[in-house]
């Protein structure tokens, strides 16, 4: 079964 | 002091009904380019993205750096006293305490006038890298809701794969599977329901489907959408608006099995 992912593991602060 | 001018309300109003089941409370960042959201859902799965460019007001007016600070629950019960047509008008001091919002009629026998108090909101902003997808899929809006909607009765998620013979969008759910391919079309009378596909290589992607049916809320600002995908990052979601503005929507995907 597949995880959900977040944002933050993709897009940092600027 | 922004002062800003739609000629019709209902522009606001669609953009608010398509974020305001994804994000509460967030601020309109104001400038001299326009009005822009950055927030992202509770979860931090989801991110709305919202560009309002001077251009789609007239006039625009902002001098300067402004945020507002909205709640957009208490927004949409004021922009509810907006009829589509009515000319809407958005005003604020540098460091305001409120919004100030009139709609006017088009025949101009009805003004109303709105104060909307503000919030302070810190809000915290992601920078999105420059992508080049591997995948951008143009298709007719309600095409893209229409997908969204029938899947989701069978599974919560959809896995998106574009390759050379077109896009699949397929689910496994409790009840068994399904899948909806599609293939290119071009339309020469009726431009806006073309399906393109632009590929770089072939992309499969897997995405919760209680956020793609929250994104097509927005169907009714753009007969067309535009799915950027590539594998690993998330799916970008585009809904384009004259004058340049637009609503897009990020979606982190799933990983592995």
């Amino acid at each position: 079964k597949s995880s959900q992912t977040t944002l933050g593991k993709f897009f940092g602060k600027p | 002091m922004l002062e800003a001018r739609l000629e019709q309300a209902q522009l606001l109003k669609k953009v608010v009904d398509a974020i305001k089941d994804l994000v509460q409370d967030c601020n309109f960042d104001c400038n001299d380019s326009g009005i822009a959201l950055q927030a992202m859902d509770n979860s931090h799965v989801a991110l709305v993205s919202m560009m309002l460019k001077a251009e789609s007001f007239n006039p625009f007016r902002c001098d300067r750096n402004i945020a507002i600070g909205l709640n957009l629950v208490s927004l949409t019960k004021v922009l509810r006293a907006a009829q589509n047509e009515d000319i809407l008008t958005l005003k604020a001091e540098d460091a305001p305490d409120s919004l100030n919002l009139t709609f006017e009629s088009s025949d101009k026998d009805r003004i109303s006038e709105y104060d909307l108090k503000l919030m302070d909101i810190d809000q915290e902003h992601l920078g999105i890298p420059d992508t080049d997808y591997s995948a951008t899929i143009s298709m007719p809006s309600a095409e893209f809701k229409r997908i969204c909607t029938d899947l989701m009765a069978m599974s919560e998620s959809v896995t998106i794969e574009a390759g050379k013979d077109g896009i699949k969008f397929a689910c496994n759910g409790d009840i068994g599977n399904g899948s909806i391919t599609l293939r290119t079309v071009q339309d020469v009378e009726n431009k806006e329901n073309n399906i393109e596909i632009a590929l770089t290589e072939p992309v499969s992607l897997t995405f919760s489907l209680k956020y793609l049916v929250n994104f097509c809320k927005a169907q009714n600002l753009s007969k067309t959408v535009k799915l950027h995908i590539s594998n690993e990052v998330p799916l970008l979601v585009e809904y384009a608006m004259e004058g340049g503005s637009y609503l897009r929507f990020y979606l982190a995907p799933k990983i592995g099995d």
